[in-house]
């Protein structure tokens, strides 16, 4: 449909604003933000990456390669993800996260699809880059459990991480299928319920890349903002992991709000090449047989 | 945890860097050196006598990776760096007992 | 025994002299290296284009030191040389077999 | 195979090379240093006042061996870099797993 259409592209898009948007004040404190930009609301590039304007890192790469193996393989296939995440790893991309690199090297070694449950792997890496898998499996709700966490599990085996990918990836499909803020209310409280560690409210201020810190800044400013850019720029503005933090934000306002809700200076900014590949997977995501 | 040292010619640093990160190594740390070996230096002239400079400029590159990984390391930086002249490098491998990332407080497998 | 190698930003050196002096560790030996990882370098302007420079100037801290005393001076590395800014470095700790201090013949622990 | 790992007085690298030779060791890996410890550095002059530099330059030198020679070795070290004055410097030695030759692909004793 045209309004499915438009909440999947806003999502995608919105997650690469949100990364590039969010990349500028990766790993500087709120302080420090406020001090040198006042409020960070524009798409400039630099940030500890130097990035040109509009250069997007790895949560949309990742995504990307992610959505590529869907394509090719007309679904999941975790060895075909897996080889495509390699490929992204060899093309020497501007950042990669220490868990994301570990898992790859590990399925490079010896072709695993899984690492052993670790504390180290309770980052938000293997959530960041859900959206395409989302999209696949938007009418398959077996599939959409099972396959989400494979998809995690690649590089990031971690309960936590387990919890928050499908909280993440139902929201997404509640907000896809025409739902609103009140629907994502009742995924929050099931996670709440089961993972009282993700409590958002009072919001405790850390916006690390801990699961639990991304998903407390996202969530709470996803229920206390009305627009997609006040969400956006509320969430990049606490710094630390901003970009991912913004990535996710973007992901869950772009179902919410729909493509149209962009603000044009950002897209007008960000990186055409990835622009035009957005377009044409969710297009291609969109005809896959989970419809 | 092991620790691969490997002294090699300096030109070479890019190509054994390259290896590494095919690997998913990209985290390393580089000393420049003096080699004495079997290799000669170059000959230079000093108050009109020409003489052996008897070491050469090295480089030599630390990188500590997981132990399944080294195997396939050793393979990668030998490759990379040989040219079949004398003095292409050595390589060691020691055991290391504890890493520690200084800005996370991570440790071993987590921290490299 | 053991040997600390800390692998630290440049500008942390004096703060992590004191912290190891606090300890009763005066002695270390010090070497200037560079270091790849994911802290970018600074920018470079070449032939027009802006390009990234992919090494950054480390300090590397060999300390040897008695086994009972490794994790407190860890400790104490670790939070002298921490900014919480990527690239602030690693720790390896490995084992030392023999000490000798040269001026005496001493060994092992009276060597350090 | 060990490592010995000598820091000595700058001025005693070709007498502990020569020593070294002398056993047939004559491949070794050497890398100036800082060196901070009971020797003091110089003192210099600096916006009228004098103060003591703390560090004094050193020269490590790196040298894998069979372990059946590490005992005459460091014993030759020693003899030839000792002057009885504070500084004269430490011997480390550590265990190596494995050795290559990056040339030939040789390995353990056979790359030494
Ligand atoms: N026993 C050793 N211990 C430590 N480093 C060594 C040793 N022997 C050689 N090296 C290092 O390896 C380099 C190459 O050695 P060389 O004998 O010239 O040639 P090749 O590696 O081709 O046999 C030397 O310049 C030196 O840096
Ligand atoms: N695998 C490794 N082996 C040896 N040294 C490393 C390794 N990885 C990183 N380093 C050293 O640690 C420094 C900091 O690493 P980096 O990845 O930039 O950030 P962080 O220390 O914050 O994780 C590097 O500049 C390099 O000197
Ligand atoms: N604990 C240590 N770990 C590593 N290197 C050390 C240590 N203590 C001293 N050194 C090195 O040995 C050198 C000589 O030490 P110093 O205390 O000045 O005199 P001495 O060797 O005569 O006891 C120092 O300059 C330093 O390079
Ligand atoms: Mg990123
Ligand atoms: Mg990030």
């Amino acid at each position: 449909t045209e309004q499915l259409h438009d909440r999947a592209l806003g999502a995608y898009l919105g997650l690469a604003v949100g990364d590039a948007l969010g990349a500028t004040v990766e790993f500087m404190l709120p302080r420090e933000i406020k001090y040198q930009y006042g409020v960070h609301k524009d798409i400039i590039g630099g940030g500890w990456l130097k990035l040109k304007a509009g250069r997007v890192t790895d949560d949309t790469e990742m995504s990307l390669a992610l959505g590529r193996a869907l394509l090719s393989c007309g679904g999941w296939n975790a060895n075909a993800v897996a080889d495509e995440f390699v490929v992204w790893l060899k093309s020497r991309p501007i950042d990669i996260g220490n868990t994301c690199r570990r898992g790859i090297q590990r399925y490079m070694l010896n072709g695993s699809l899984s690492g052993p449950v670790s504390d180290g792997d309770g980052g938000n890496g293997a959530a960041m880059r859900i959206f395409p898998l989302v999209l696949a499996t938007l009418n398959d709700d077996a599939a959409f459990r099972q396959q989400m966490l494979e998809q995690a599990h690649l590089t990031h085996n971690h309960p936590l991480s387990d919890a928050a990918t499908l909280a993440l990836g139902e929201m997404t499909r509640v907000l896809l299928k025409g739902g609103g803020v009140k629907e994502c209310r009742e995924v929050v409280k099931a996670l709440l319920v089961e993972y009282p560690r993700f409590k958002f409210t009072p919001y405790p201020g850390r916006a690390s890349g801990y699961i639990v810190d991304t998903m407390q800044t996202v969530l709470h400013h996803f229920f206390i903002t009305d627009s997609l850019e006040s969400f956006l720029v509320d969430t990049v503005n606490c710094g630390e992991d901003a970009d991912t933090t913004g990535a996710i934000a973007g992901m869950l306002a772009g179902a919410l709000y729909g493509a149209e809700a962009i603000p044009r200076r950002w897209l007008a900014r960000l990186d055409t090449g990835v622009q035009a590949e957005i377009r044409e997977q969710v297009n291609g995501l969109l005809q896959l047989p989970a419809y | 945890m092991k620790k691969i040292e490997a002294i090699i010619k300096p030109f070479k640093l890019d190509e054994v860097r390259e290896a590494l990160s095919e690997l998913g190594a990209s985290g390393l740390t580089v000393t420049e050196v003096k080699g004495f070996g079997r290799q000669k230096g170059h000959t230079e002239l000093y108050r009109g006598a020409e003489y052996v400079v008897d070491f050469l400029p090295k480089i030599k590159i630390e990188v500590v990776i997981p132990s399944a990984l080294v195997e396939t390391a050793v393979e990668a930086i030998v490759k990379a760096a040989h040219t079949g002249k004398i003095g292409d490098g050595k390589i060691f491998v020691t055991a290391v007992e504890q890493v520690i990332r200084i800005r996370t407080g991570e440790t071993d497998e987590s921290a490299i």
